[in-house]
């Protein structure tokens, strides 16, 4: 098979659109890494209002980098993110009573808001601040 | 569909919704943007209407000023942003709005709609402060008077002693030259402050055009105000300005 497919590559070496498919392909096969393998870390996700068929009545932005929070918050904390000290004796109670106390969780310390501009019912236009919507940075908690 | 960065130097596609996950995945976007359901607005482009250009131009002012994404601490918009020279709109707001004459839908209105007007605040609710709200009229300059002062009175109409009878109150006016050109802006804020806390009270208002000089009433298109028959981009609408209370963004049990 992986003759086959090498020789399949270089056929189409000049063909872009083939040279993407077998890139994403090669990354496909490559074994991914278990989740939550990292430690807590900001993640970005853009939100695309096109893609949800809403730009007919979200006039702007095109959408937005909503981030969220992702990772591991095990000890020792001092190589995570924005470890409070909460944090370090939540991890200190949950390693003595594992079953009573949860382990710290990766979740935002800062957060922003984003203005929208949208059309309503009524042809109106509301520019409106969305408060809290932005993950500005991750901790564990 | 759900993109990951695949951990070199691209996102890659690991999931696609289904059309019941679609709608799942909207109507949590739209609770998360305070909005019961997704509005509906046909045939309206952004750049043909007065008042879309208006909140764009307003918006771009508002990007280009760092306003757009804060960092929390900043508490509301920002101050002292100028929009076309000659206001400063966003006065501290949380939300800014545009509404559009509706005074062709509304019986006693109908009849003279260059000079009513109708905005439909039945979406503000009394938790909204109303901080600055304003009626903006654009004005061509006028065949005749040159140089003759107008005033452009705004009154609120409300009801009188029986149901078929409607008084007028001022509530906004202008001195203005027969030869100015450009945006004619009225204080609306206690119109608007009225149609929040008491919307039924809402019954539009009523526009008049003095000759100074002689004490009489003229036409709107004769002094150069654009009404219904001019271009979209010229045509009437109100912006209110509005500061919400902190409950608005407690999210309610579904």
């Amino acid at each position: 098979a992986a003759v086959r497919r090498r020789m399949k590559e270089s056929a189409y070496a000049n063909d872009d659109e083939e040279e993407q498919y077998s890139y994403t392909k090669a990354l496909r096969r490559t074994p991914r890494r278990a989740p939550r393998q990292w430690p807590c870390q900001r993640r970005t996700l853009y939100m695309k209002f096109r893609d949800l068929g809403w730009q007919n009545w979200i006039i702007a932005p095109d959408g937005f980098k909503a981030f969220y929070c992702d990772g591991e918050c095990s000890f020792p904390l001092g190589a995570h993110m924005n470890a409070t000290n909460h944090a370090i004796i939540q991890t200190l109670v949950h390693l003595m009573t594992p079953y009573k106390a949860p382990s710290p969780g990766c979740a935002p310390t800062k957060l922003g808001s984003q203005s929208v501009l949208y059309f309503d019912h009524n042809y109106n236009v509301v520019l409106k601040r969305f408060p809290d919507m932005i993950v500005k940075s991750c901790g564990c908690h | 569909g759900v993109y990951r960065d695949n951990g070199v130097d691209r996102t890659e596609r690991t999931a696609e919704f289904s059309g019941r996950d679609k709608r799942e995945m909207q109507h949590e976007i739209l609770t998360l943007l305070g909005l019961h359901h997704r509005p509906k607005p046909a045939g309206h482009s952004t750049t043909d209407y007065s008042a879309p250009r208006f909140m764009l131009n307003l918006y771009n002012s508002i990007t280009s000023d760092g306003g757009i994404v804060d960092d929390g601490n900043r508490p509301q918009f920002p101050r002292n942003v100028t929009i076309e020279n000659e206001i400063e709109p966003t006065e501290g707001s949380d939300v800014i709005m545009s509404f559009v004459n509706h005074a062709k839908k509304i019986k006693h209105l109908r009849r003279q709609r260059d000079r009513t007007f109708y905005f439909d605040f039945s979406e503000i609710t009394p938790k909204e402060t109303v901080a600055r709200a304003e009626l903006r009229l654009y004005k061509e300059k006028a065949g005749k008077w040159k140089k003759h002062k107008f005033q452009v009175q705004i009154y609120m109409i409300q009801q009188g002693d029986n149901p078929e009878n409607y008084q007028i109150v001022t509530e906004s006016n202008l001195t203005v030259r027969a030869n100015y050109q450009g945006w004619l802006t009225f204080n609306l804020t206690n119109a608007a402050s009225h149609w929040t806390y008491s919307p039924t009270t809402n019954m539009g208002l009523f526009m008049k055009i003095i000759f100074l000089k002689k004490n009489r009433d003229v036409k709107p298109e004769k002094f150069g105000i654009v009404g219904r028959k001019g271009p979209e981009y010229k045509q009437p609408f109100m912006v209110g300005y509005f500061r919400s209370t902190p409950e608005l963004h407690v999210r309610k049990t579904r």
